[in-house]
């Protein structure tokens, strides 16, 4: 793409080629193609350098500027943690509250999965490795007495951060998506402005659902930030260019790995890079 | 749906005489992107579009009176070549204990799908021992335990501290000593391109010679399915693929890229978290033909 070409037909089918198998979908695609055709035009360029920079910056503009996960003081700050089955919840909370504690912030957690097998268990070795107190519920706890009981003990312990684990649950079932809109209004009523945070973690393998995935968990409750996990792998996650423009929300962290540090924040810049790398 | 789409291109076919690569554009276009909003990738779709322009301008349609019914024939025709025959069942070793290996990327499904395989084995009159070969997701082991549990499975684990491999191996003199006629062992989720996870995996072939090795993947998953077959095809020749997932509305592309780039056969579906018969359903072909088609 850098190296000194004609902007022509195959170029442009090239690239074509390259967004589409880093799932950014058809549409997606088709606009940024249109906008780049237009500015080709109207910029007169004709060489596939000055083509890429273009290409680069009309992604980043459907992207829009970076926005870091941001704890402001709340006392405790929430953060509800939502997405698919096994997109990498769990996991990411680990991650940011081992981050959050490094900063120097007390962290409370609410295992608010109480439906899968071992959830619980999962989550409270993640918080032993970063530092974090785990609030659980007793058993057939529900998920709702479990976030409730959380904010108040994050609140008598003086906490700065509370972080919600949900459990995994695809956006098809009404049922679920109507058990996280009431999660939601419980913290509301439990702590003015909660939750503060809405995070949508969404798989970095995952092609087309994403955006109905979005679209669907926004409906239940406003997401604030995507969280793109396994980038590590060979997928691109192209596919967050569209939720961003579907929900409204920028992607603020991806996940890199497995371990308690493989948390970075999102930029944006390089992730357009490695989309064409 | 692409069946309502291809009937208005269908429409400008009539009468149009001859097919030609111009008047067939817009059909293979809209197939094209039907396609690529199912997830199935890119140059998968390619290859597919490209063979059914060929069937299309060639002898079987000159001077069809129905053109626009031919080229949908076609169409279907080529997507269940492709997507494969029948559900195929899970082999059953000729002697000794029946050994099924699962693998697959994080969070695909695996652990969940060893405990419906072992709940059927068992409905078909089976003994299966659970085996728990990761040792590195946090509960990993005790997730595998409770859902033994659900399904009156025995669940085989020495800890995290032992390597995968030894515990594999181990697990089938257990089964052999304990009457156990089938082993199922689920194994860590890892990236294809983590050597040093994917030889574990090549060593756990090597000791235990398993009967099957099935790839779990996620129905959801974008362009990328197709290196992740590829890779564990590679590595391991897999045996066969099982689809999770599929309650949910991914439309499933994915199903067949892997089809193409790997020629396994997609023996299960699974559609739902409970771990119950109906949640492990057979493969159906034309099923999944019609929901990547959407
Ligand atoms: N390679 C890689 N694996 C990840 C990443 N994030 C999570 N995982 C793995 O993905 C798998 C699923 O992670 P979980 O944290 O259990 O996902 P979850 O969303 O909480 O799953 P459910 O609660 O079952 O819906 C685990 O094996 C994690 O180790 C990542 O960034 N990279
Ligand atoms: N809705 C639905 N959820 C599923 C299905 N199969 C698995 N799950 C859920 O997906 C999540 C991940 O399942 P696991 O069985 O833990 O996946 P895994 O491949 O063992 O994960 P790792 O061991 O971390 O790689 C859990 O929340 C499961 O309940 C399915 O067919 N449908
Ligand atoms: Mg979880
Ligand atoms: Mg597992």
């Amino acid at each position: 793409l850098r190296v000194g070409r004609r902007i022509d037909e195959d170029l442009m089918e090239e690239i074509e080629e390259i967004l589409i198998q880093s799932d950014v979908g058809v549409d997606t695609t088709l606009t940024l193609m249109d906008n780049v055709r237009e500015r080709v035009k109207s910029e007169g360029l004709s060489d596939s350098s000055e083509l890429a920079s273009v290409l680069k910056s009309e992604i980043l503009n459907l992207l829009g500027v970076d926005v870091p996960l941001q704890i402001k003081d709340e006392k405790p700050y929430t953060i509800l943690v939502l997405g698919v089955n096994g997109a990498g919840k769990t996991t990411t909370i680990g991650k940011l509250a081992s981050r959050f504690i490094a900063d120097g912030h007390r962290v409370l957690v609410a295992a608010g999965d109480t439906f899968r097998a071992a959830a619980e268990d999962q989550l409270s070795i993640w918080c032993e490795r970063a530092g974090a107190e785990l609030i659980r519920g007793g058993e057939n706890a529900e998920p709702a007495s479990v976030v409730f009981d959380a904010i108040h003990a994050a609140k008598h312990r003086d906490a700065d951060v509370l972080i919600v684990d949900t459990a995994g649950r695809l956006h098809t079932k009404k049922p679920l998506m109507d058990e996280l809109s009431k999660i939601g209004r419980v913290m509301g009523r439990a702590h003015t402005g909660a939750p503060h945070e809405v995070l949508l973690v969404v798989d970095g393998t995952v092609g087309q659902n994403a955006l109905m995935q979005a679209k669907i968990f926004n409906e239940a409750v406003p997401i604030t930030g995507v969280v793109v996990t396994k980038l590590d792998g060979t997928a691109k996650g192209g596919i967050v260019i569209a939720v961003n423009a579907e929900i409204g929300a920028p992607v603020k962290l991806i996940g890199i790995g497995e371990k308690l540090d493989d948390l970075r924040d999102f930029a944006g810049a390089d992730f357009v890079e490695a989309l064409f790398a | 749906s692409l069946s309502d789409r291809l009937q208005s291109t269908f429409k400008r076919l009539k009468g149009q005489g001859k097919l030609t690569e111009n008047n067939i554009s817009d059909t293979l276009r809209e197939v094209r992107r039907a396609f690529l909003e199912a997830d199935v990738n890119y140059k998968v779709t390619r290859e597919f579009i490209e063979r059914i322009k060929v069937r299309a301008l060639g002898q079987e349609v000159l001077g069809s009176l129905t053109p626009e019914l031919q080229i949908a024939r076609i169409i279907g025709e080529e997507l269940t070549q492709l997507m494969g025959e029948k559900a195929e069942k899970i082999r059953i070793a000729p002697s000794g204990p029946t050994v099924v290996m699962l693998a697959g990327l994080q969070g695909a499904g695996k652990t969940t799908v060893a405990a419906k395989l072992a709940l059927r084995f068992r409905k078909e009159g089976r003994k299966p021992l659970l085996v728990a070969a990761d040792v590195y997701r946090p509960a990993a082991i005790k997730q595998l335990q409770i859902l033994g549990e659900q399904t009156e499975t025995p669940v085989f684990s020495m800890g995290t501290e032992v390597s995968p491999v030894d515990i594999a191996a181990a697990s089938v003199k257990e089964a052999l000593a304990h009457g156990h006629n089938c082993v199922i062992i689920d194994t860590a989720g890892r990236l294809h391109v983590d050597e040093t996870l994917m030889d574990e995996l090549r060593q756990i072939k090597e000791r235990v010679e398993p009967t099957e090795i099935l790839l779990i993947v996620d129905a959801m998953t974008g362009q990328d399915a197709v290196n992740v077959a590829e890779n564990f095809n590679t590595d391991l020749e897999i045996d066969g693929v099982i689809l999770t997932k599929m309650d949910g509305d991914a439309r499933g592309g994915a199903a067949l890229s892997i089809r193409h780039v790997t020629q396994k056969p997609i023996k299960f579906i699974s559609v739902g978290e409970k771990i119950e018969a109906a949640a492990l359903e057979e493969f159906h072909p034309e099923r999944m033909s019609s929901r990547i088609l959407g």
